[in-house]
């Protein structure tokens, strides 16, 4: 039968950074062909098709973001593959090679971590469950 | 590929959407 792709309203503009991402207009209507859990969704919206972060993205049929799970306040360890510099007071900056607890895991790619008594948004890119023998 | 995702992480969300967040 035909596949059916799940329609999201763009909440605002959007300007592409990279080749294979593109531009959004607050209101337009795009079709998901793949969310990654990164925070980057692969979509098409009329003739283009290519990346766009999902934080800029609502359901059509309702405003809830009903596909996030719940905190988890244990947290579960990762490990950084990659450094990444707070750049906003709510983030937390981590060196590459450090453990770390993710207690809010949110499709738009920014996970909740903690790390002794810091906690703040990290992209979830850079991070990678630890005891999982993935190569990277 | 295109189909490969950017290597960079995505902007953190607008505003518009930090609000229902909270």
């Amino acid at each position: 039968g035909p596949i059916i792709l799940e329609t999201y309203r763009v909440v605002a503009d959007f300007v592409k950074t990279s080749k294979n991402e593109i531009n959004l207009h607050s209101g337009d209507l795009v079709e998901i062909v793949e969310k990654s859990q990164n925070g980057w969704w692969f979509c098409q919206c009329e003739s283009k098709h290519g990346w766009v972060p999902a934080s800029y993205l609502e359901p059509l049929d309702g405003p809830e973001e009903a596909e996030d799970v719940e905190p988890n306040y244990e947290g579960e360890l990762y490990i950084t593959i990659n450094a990444y510099k707070a750049e906003q007071e709510d983030e937390i900056s981590l060196d590459m090679g450090e453990t770390t607890e993710v207690i809010h895991k949110l499709l738009d790619g920014w996970w909740v971590a903690r790390k002794g008594e810091e906690v703040g948004y990290f992209p979830s890119m850079y991070l990678q469950k630890c005891g999982k023998k993935e190569k990277y | 590929s295109i189909k490969n995702p950017p290597q960079n992480p995505p902007p953190r969300p607008p505003p518009e959407m930090r609000r229902k967040r909270v």
